[in-house]
């Protein structure tokens, strides 16, 4: 019970808003379209008990479980993309080629345990 | 983050930072299939495996730029015409990437109707192996079109080079192929063939649509 750390909903895995601006990373001069994309990222807590919501593997409950006993020895799981989706990007190559390309695993959708 | 950024760069094809040395025009249809993938992903439907403007498996359209030059040695065959070399670099494409489809478009950007009530024919040589400078021997070249533009509208012409384009890719074996285009009717005064493609009129891009499979999983749901 001493180590019991309550955790509150805000701090629970789950999907945060990131928009990504290509002009942030220098890429404004070779991609056509889209100028930037909502990626998202994942960040949160995965506490005991992992509830059905956070999407936790067989792995992770019984990594929460072993964290319950052994905090020290033994850290909570991570909080990761399980789901992701595609966009599509139009852009100059390097043979000022004009490119449309499909791209898997942009943005995410979901996150879990 | 070079490190990072060239991670990243490499997934998507790409060797280094692309450093456009000019911004070409994005073609119309491209900017569409750009706005249709865009609903598509929102909806969750549609196979994006699939280019359906093509009817082809693909998840890269390329608009490859034309870095051919106009030939200028005469040839017998050819009074009065503009001959000019088309050469595309397909290496741009990767080796685990799938050629579906090429399809090498020609625009005469310019009204034809002011050359008067002549018409113009296009003929499309696929070129086998090099020639001398100035020699064009009739085996090293095939027809592979042969086409009428009326006068009045702007004309353009789309032809299949899908597998021609296929043998590009083995390096070494990519000669590109030969335009020509003739007057068959009388030019009005001061009009010549010369003035429809010695200037940036006659446009010509291949249009590439390739899979990589790496990089596409199909939503399509198993029956």
């Amino acid at each position: 019970a001493a180590y019991y750390l309550p955790v509150t909903p805000s701090n629970v895995c789950k999907p945060r808003r990131l928009y990504i601006d290509f002009k942030d990373v220098g890429w404004q001069d070779w991609i056509i379209a889209p100028q930037g994309y909502l990626a998202n990222y994942c960040h949160g807590e995965c506490p005991f008990p992992l509830s059905e919501s956070l999407n936790g593997t067989n792995h992770a409950i019984l990594q929460t479980l072993v964290h319950s006993f052994d905090p020290k020895g033994t850290p909570q799981p991570c909080c990761v993309p399980i789901k992701l989706s595609p966009i599509s990007m139009l852009y100059y190559d390097n043979n000022d080629n004009v490119v449309l390309r499909h791209y898997e695993d942009m943005v995410v959708d979901e996150c879990g345990c | 983050v070079d490190t990072q950024e060239k991670l990243i760069l490499s997934s998507m094809g790409l060797s280094s930072r692309p450093k456009p040395s000019h911004q070409a025009p994005v073609p119309s249809l491209l900017w569409r299939m750009f706005k249709k993938d865009g609903e598509r992903s929102s909806e969750s439907d549609g196979d994006p495996c699939v280019v359906s403007e093509y009817g082809v498996r693909g998840n890269i359209v390329r608009f490859i730029q034309d870095q051919g030059s106009l030939i200028s040695a005469p040839a017998v065959h050819c009074f009065n015409c503009v001959r000019k070399h088309l050469f595309f670099n397909v290496s741009v494409l990767e080796d685990v990437e799938q050629l579906s489809f090429a399809q090498l478009e020609m625009k005469f950007e310019q009204d034809l109707a002011h050359l008067g009530r002549s018409v113009f024919s296009v003929d499309l040589y696929g070129v086998r192996r090099t020639a001398l400078k100035g020699v064009t021997h009739e085996s090293s070249r095939r027809l592979l079109l042969s086409q009428s533009l009326g006068p009045g509208a702007y004309a353009s012409v789309h032809v299949n080079l899908t597998q021609l384009a296929e043998t590009w890719r083995t390096p070494g074996k990519n000669y590109g192929v030969q335009v020509e285009v003739h007057s068959s009717g009388e030019l009005e005064e001061h009009a010549s063939v010369g003035k429809v493609a010695r200037t940036p009129e006659l446009r010509a891009s291949l249009v590439a649509v390739s899979l990589n499979p790496l990089q596409c999983r199909s939503r399509r749901k198993r029956s």
